[in-house]
C-alpha cells in the first residue's frame, strides 16, 4: 500500500505562540474572532495546522491567513461556483473540504498550510451567530484545544446588553481548582467583561511537561433583565430588532399525547432511557394538564382511549404503564435457535412470522391515532378551552409498516392536524431520517430535535420537553406599522415557550420613528394578551459612553442572519415556486453579508508549495442531515447506531438488493 | 448481488457488487485442504425494469464437503441434501430440523436454512420471496457465513479469500457524487482505490426490510479488493 505513515507533526518545530478568542456580543448577536499565530522554528518548510470548532448555529463570515506578509483571504461564493474550483482541486488529488461535523453542537474547521523555514503564519477566523435563549439563558460556547501550552492564550468576551444583564456565569469543562480563579468577570449593569488568560505555566498539566490542561469547552451563560411586557425594541442604523420575552406569565395548560416507538430497534438502552425520561416528564406534569400515552411498532396501543387529567392518581397510573413499555423486537431467525426447542413447529413458524411483523415501524397510523384522540376529546369538550394541544413523537427508525411513503405521511398528518395542534418530533439515533421529522414538525407548528445516543439520552429527552412543555402564550402576533418598517422577519409564532425569546427584526423606512407603534397579541391562560408601546432609537453612545464605536452594523447583520435562517427553513416547505424564491433570496443575502450558509461556500486560496500553483480549499456550512450522515460514516463515532447488530465475529455474506 | 465483509473488530465493513451474465456460476468459497466448495449461480430479473437497471441475484448454490461426503444444492425452489449416503429433499415451505452425523440443518419455513458442517463451517442461506406475479423480480437467495475459523489458510473464492482478515486503511474522506455518500481513498493489497461510503443490507434479522450495514463500497466489481478480477471466479458447473 501507499505509505500510511503519519504526516510530520508540528510538535517540535512549529510553535503556536499566540491564540486569542475575542467575542463581542451586542444584543444577543455574537461576533467571534479567533486569531492564532504560529512560528516554524525549523530550517526547512513545515506544514502548519489550524483547527477550530465553532457552534453549528454560527455562520463563518471570514477567514484569512497571513504568510510572509501576504494575506490570503477567504471569499464567500455560491455553492455551484465554489464547487467548480473545488472539483479542480479534487481532480488534482487534494482534499478540499474544510468543515466537518464535530459532536452534537459544533463543527470543525481545519486548514493546513506549508510555511517556509523560520517564518510566521497568522490565521484569523470570524464567525457570527444570534444567541438563542433556552430555558432562561443564552449560552456562548467556545471550544479550545491547543496541543500544547501557548505563550499568549486568551479568551475575552464582552457582552453589551442595553436591557441590563441579570447574571453571568463562566465555566469550562477543563477547569481545575487552579484554573477557575483565573477567570476574570466584571459585570456593570448593561456590560459584562469575561476574560481568561492563563500563563504557560498555568496551562501545563505538570511542571515542565508539554501537555496542556486547556482542552474543552469554555461556556458563558447569561440572561438579561425583563422589565416590560412589550419587550425591548432597539433601533440602530436604520434597522430594528424586537426582543420579546415578557416576565411573569402563567403557563397555559397543555394536552399532550406521547407517541412512543417500541419497535425492535429501540431495544436495550434506548427503550430504558425513554422510560426513564417519560417517568420524569410525567412527574412534572401540572394538575391542569391532560396527557395520553401511545406506543407503536407495526401495531398501536394506547394506554387509555382518551386524554387523562394529570391528577396525582392518574399520573401514578400512567407511570405504571410507562414502566411496562417494552421494545417489541424479538429473537427471531438465527437468534431463536435455543428457543426452537421449546416451541412446536407451528408455534415456531408463527413466531417467525410475528417477528418480522413486530420489527416494523408504523409512524403514520400512530401519529394519526394521537391526532384523532386530541380532535375527538376537543369535540367532546373534555379538554379545557384555553389550553394547547401537542403531540410528542419519539422514534428511532424509518417507517416501514402501514404508510411508508414519507411525503404521503407528511401529507396525511398535516391534513389531519389542520393547524389545530403542534407536533414535536424527537429523532433518536442515526437511523432516522431527520429531515423527514424536521419537515413534518415545521409543517405542524412544532420543532424536531435529534436525540444523540449516549448515556445522557434521557436527559436530552427531558431537556427538550422542558423547552417546549411550558407554553406561556399561543398565536403570538407582533405588529409594526406597515408604513414604518419593511423586510420583516417572521412576526407570527404559534407558541411562546417559557424561558425562550421571540426575536423579530426589520428595516426602518426613512428612519420614521415618530410613528413606530408596536403591538403584541397572544392568547394567555386566563385572557388574551395585548400590549402596545412606542419604540425609540437607542443611543448607543449614551448607553456605553466609554466605549469606542464598536457596534457598527450589528443590528443589520442580526436582521440578515435571522432572515437567512428563516428563508432556509422556508426553502423546505410550500410550493416549488415559494421554495425557489426563498432559496434565491437566502443565497443573495448570504453572498451580500458574506455568510457561509448551506447555500454558499468560502473559497480559501492558499499557497500549496513554493513552486506549485495556489490551490483552493472550500469551507461549507453543514446541514443537520449532513451532520447526521457524517456521524453515520465516521470512524470516530463511538456509539454506532447499529450497535444491536454488531456480530461477535466477522461475517461474510452475499445477498441481493 | 452485493458482497459484504463485516469486520467487527474495526467496527467497519467492506462491500462490493459482482454483476454478471445470468447463468454465470461463481466460486464463493474453495478450500482445497478441507475439500469444501461453495458455488453460486446468478439469475437476472424477468425483464429489464423501467429504471433500466439490470440486476442479478443468486438463485442456486452448490455446496460440497468432500471429506464429510456432504453435498447440498439449495435453489429458490427446494433444497437437496446428500448426507450419510442418502438424498433428502426439503421444500422451502417446510419447517425442519435435521441432525446428521456430519451436518445439521435447520430450515425455517420460507425464510432461512442454517447449515452446520461438522468441524468446518456454519452458514445460512436466506430465501427472499418475491410476489409471484411481480413483473420484474424473482425469488433469490442470500448466503451468510457465520463461522469460518476452522477453514484452512488456503481457503479462497469471492468470499473465502476474506475469511482470514483483510488489511486496509482509509483516508481522505471527501464529498462524493451524492452528498450522503462521501468518497475516500482506500489503501489495500498494495493499491490505492477510490471508495464510497454507503450501505448494504443484512437481511438476517429482518428478511423483508434488512438492516443497513454502513460499508466502504469498492467500485467496478470489487476490483482491487478481490484477488484478480471477477471473471477469475467463474466456474463451469455448480459442483
Amino acid at each position: 500500500a501507499k505509505s500510511l505513515q503519519k504526516r510530520s507533526t508540528n510538535e517540535a518545530t512549529v510553535e503556536v505562540y499566540s491564540m486569542k478568542v475575542d467575542c463581542t456580543v451586542t444584543s444577543r448577536f455574537a461576533h467571534t474572532v479567533i486569531t492564532s499565530k504560529a512560528l516554524n522554528k525549523a530550517n526547512f518548510s513545515k506544514e502548519v495546522f489550524f483547527e477550530m470548532e465553532l457552534p453549528k448555529t454560527a455562520f463563518i463570515t471570514n477567514f484569512s491567513m497571513e504568510i510572509d506578509g501576504q494575506m490570503y483571504v477567504g471569499e464567500v461564493k455560491g455553492k455551484e461556483k465554489a464547487k467548480k474550483q473545488y472539483e479542480k482541486a479534487v481532480s488534482s488529488g487534494q482534499t478540499a473540504g474544510l468543515v466537518k461535523a464535530s459532536g452534537r453542537k459544533m463543527e470543525k474547521f481545519s486548514v493546513s498550510v506549508n510555511i517556509a523555514a523560520e517564518s510566521n503564519v497568522t490565521f484569523i477566523m470570524t464567525y457570527e451567530e444570534l444567541l438563542q435563549r433556552k430555558l432562561g439563558q443564552y449560552e456562548i460556547l467556545t471550544r479550545v484545544k491547543p496541543k500544547q501550552p501557548v505563550q499568549e492564550f486568551q479568551i475575552v468576551t464582552n457582552i453589551y446588553e442595553p436591557q441590563g444583564i441579570s447574571y453571568v456565569d463562566a465555566n469550562a469543562t477543563f477547569f481545575s481548582n487552579e484554573l477557575l480563579p483565573l477567570v476574570e468577570k466584571r459585570v456593570t449593569g448593561n456590560k459584562a467583561h469575561i476574560s481568561f488568560s492563563p500563563t504557560m505555566e498555568q496551562q501545563r498539566k505538570c511542571p515542565g511537561c508539554d501537555g496542556t490542561l486547556i482542552d474543552g469547552d469554555f461556556i458563558i451563560k447569561y440572561d438579561v433583565n425583563r422589565a416590560t411586557s412589550l419587550g425591548d425594541i432597539q433601533i440602530v442604523n436604520g434597522y430594528f430588532v424586537h426582543f420579546f420575552a415578557p416576565p411573569d406569565l402563567p403557563a397555559v395548560p397543555k394536552n399532550v399525547v406521547f407517541v412512543i416507538d417500541r419497535s425492535g430497534s429501540m431495544r436495550g438502552r434506548k427503550i430504558e432511557q425513554t422510560r426513564e425520561a417519560l417517568l420524569a416528564i410525567l412527574k412534572d406534569l401540572s394538575e391542569e394538564d391532560y396527557f395520553a400515552l401511545i406506543q407503536f411498532d407495526s401495531s398501536i396501543d394506547s394506554w387509555r382511549t382518551s386524554l387523562t387529567k394529570a391528577t396525582k392518581e392518574n399520573v401514578d397510573a400512567g407511570m405504571d404503564y410507562v414502566r411496562m413499555i417494552q421494545d417489541r423486537g424479538c429473537k427471531c431467525h438465527l437468534n431463536s435457535l435455543n428457543d426452537r426447542n421449546t416451541l412446536s413447529t407451528i408455534d415456531y413458524t408463527v413466531y417467525n412470522v410475528l417477528c418480522v411483523f413486530l420489527l416494523a415501524t408504523n409512524i403514520n397510523d400512530a401519529v394519526l391515532k394521537g391526532v384523532n384522540m386530541l380532535v375527538k376529546d376537543r369535540e367532546e369538550k373534555k379538554l379545557p378551552e384555553r389550553s394547547v394541544d401537542m403531540i410528542i413523537l419519539l422514534t428511532d427508525g424509518m417507517p416501514n409498516s402501514g404508510e411508508i411513503r414519507l411525503p404521503k405521511i407528511q401529507e396525511n398528518i398535516h391534513s389531519a392536524i389542520g393547524g389545530k395542534m403542534s407536533l414535536f418530533c424527537l429523532g433518536f439515533g442515526n437511523d432516522v431520517d431527520y429531515s423527514f421529522l424536521d419537515g413534518m414538525s415545521k409543517q405542524n407548528k412544532g420543532v424536531a430535535r435529534r436525540i444523540f445516543e449516549g448515556s445522557d439520552a434521557a436527559v436530552q429527552l427531558q431537556g427538550f420537553y422542558e423547552e417546549v412543555a411550558s407554553t406561556l402564550l399561543s398565536e403570538v402576533d407582533l405588529r409594526y406599522p406597515d408604513n414604518a418598517v419593511d423586510s420583516l422577519t417572521t412576526n407570527h409564532y404559534s407558541q411562546f415557550f417559557k424561558g425562550s425569546e421571540i426575536v423579530v427584526a426589520g428595516r426602518v423606512m426613512n428612519n420614521d420613528l415618530d410613528n413606530f407603534m408596536v403591538e403584541v397579541f397572544g392568547q394567555g391562560l386566563e385572557e388574551d394578551f395585548k400590549v402596545q408601546g412606542q419604540a425609540t432609537a437607542v443611543d448607543w453612545d449614551e448607553i456605553y459612553p466609554n466605549e469606542e464605536y464598536i457596534f457598527g452594523d450589528f443590528t443589520e447583520r442580526l436582521w440578515a442572519y435571522l432572515n437567512i435562517q428563516q428563508l432556509l427553513e422556508n426553502s423546505k416547505k410550500g410550493t416549488e415556486d415559494e421554495k425557489a424564491n426563498a432559496t434565491a433570496k437566502a443565497l443573495e443575502m448570504s453572498l451580500h453579508y458574506s455568510f457561509v450558509t448551506p447555500l454558499t461556500s468560502m473559497v480559501v486560496v492558499k499557497p500549496e508549495t513554493e513552486d506549485g500553483p495556489d490551490s483552493p480549499f472550500i469551507a461549507d456550512k453543514l446541514t443537520e442531515d449532513q451532520r447526521q450522515q457524517a456521524e453515520r460514516v465516521s470512524h470516530q463515532y463511538t456509539a454506532p447506531s447499529y450497535s444491536y447488530r454488531q456480530p461477535a465475529q466477522p461475517t461474510y455474506f452475499v445477498d441481493g438488493d | 448481488p452485493h458482497f459484504i465483509i463485516e469486520l467487527p473488530e474495526r467496527d467497519d465493513a467492506l462491500c462490493f457488487n459482482i454483476n454478471g451474465i445470468p447463468g454465470t456460476i461463481f466460486s464463493l468459497v474453495r478450500d482445497p485442504e478441507q475439500g469444501i466448495l461453495v458455488n453460486g449461480q446468478i439469475i437476472g430479473d424477468k425483464k429489464i425494469a423501467p429504471d433500466g437497471k439490470i440486476k442479478s441475484y443468486f438463485w442456486r448454490f452448490g455446496i460440497i464437503h468432500q471429506t464429510l461426503g456432504v453435498r447440498l444444492e439449495v435453489s429458490t425452489q427446494d433444497i437437496s441434501v446428500l448426507q450419510d449416503g442418502k438424498w433428502v429433499k426439503l421444500l422451502w415451505s417446510d419447517t425442519a430440523s435435521v441432525k446428521g452425523l456430519n451436518v445439521d440443518l435447520l430450515l425455517t419455513k420460507d425464510c432461512s436454512l442454517t447449515v452446520t458442517l461438522k468441524d468446518s463451517v456454519k452458514f445460512v442461506v436466506l430465501l427472499h420471496k418475491v410476489w409471484v406475479n411481480h413483473p420484474y423480480h424473482r425469488d433469490y437467495l442470500g448466503f451468510y457465513t457465520l463461522d469460518s475459523h476452522l477453514l484452512s489458510p488456503s481457503v479462497h473464492g469471492l468470499l473465502g479469500q476474506f475469511y482470514h482478515g483483510i488489511e486496509y486503511e482509509v483516508s481522505g474522506l471527501r464529498p462524493g457524487e451524492v452528498p450522503e455518500k462521501p468518497d475516500a481513498t482506500m489503501y489495500v493489497k498494495g493499491q490505492e482505490l477510490n471508495v464510497t461510503r454507503g450501505w448494504q443490507r443484512d437481511f438476517r434479522r429482518d428478511v423483508k426490510n434488512g438492516e443497513n450495514v454502513p460499508c466502504w463500497f469498492i467500485h467496478n466489481n470489487g476490483t482491487g479488493l478481490i484477488d484478480g478480477d471477477a471473471t477469475d471466479y467463474v466456474v463451469s458447473g455448480l459442483f
